[in-house]
């Protein structure tokens, strides 16, 4: 990614599982 | 071009692994500690522990759906490690410290025995 910009995404990446 | 890092990816994956050990989904061995037993993922145990990396590596042992840990092990340190692997949460309770600590020798956690250490040094008046 040497050379690429990142932007920085600080929400939820994936679905959350449910507990039960 | 660019990319975007989703900063809490690790965490939200491994929140989403602790929530399929606690509703006992695809978990694939039982860990054996006196005679308590403990359901988890291989994966997650082979990715925290030098001891499961070495045993679920073994192509003799890697099918193996229970294993039985030295009946010296503390159970209640080693619950305390495997929700430390689940969550990456250790919980160092002074009276379980020693506990803790010389399961994580014996699952070969050197980073958690290093911790550990650093916990009793600081403790120590």
């Amino acid at each position: 990614y040497e050379g690429v910009s990142t932007i920085k995404e600080t929400g939820r990446s994936v679905h959350e599982i449910p507990s039960d | 071009d660019s990319c975007i890092q989703f900063t809490r990816h690790a965490s939200d994956v491994l929140l989403n692994l602790n929530r399929l050990r606690s509703r006992d989904i695809l978990t694939d061995v039982t860990i054996l500690v006196n005679r308590q037993q403990f359901r988890a993922h291989k994966t997650v145990l082979m990715a925290c522990s030098g001891l499961f990396y070495t045993i679920f590596t073994d192509s003799h042992k890697c099918n193996l759906n229970a294993i039985s840990l030295d009946p010296k092990v503390d159970p209640e340190g080693f619950a305390i490690l495997l929700d430390f692997m689940y969550t990456s949460r250790l919980a160092l309770k002074e009276s379980l410290i020693m506990a803790i600590m010389n399961t994580a020798i014996y699952l070969q956690m050197d980073h958690v025995v290093d911790t550990c250490h650093r916990f009793i040094k600081s403790s120590d008046p």
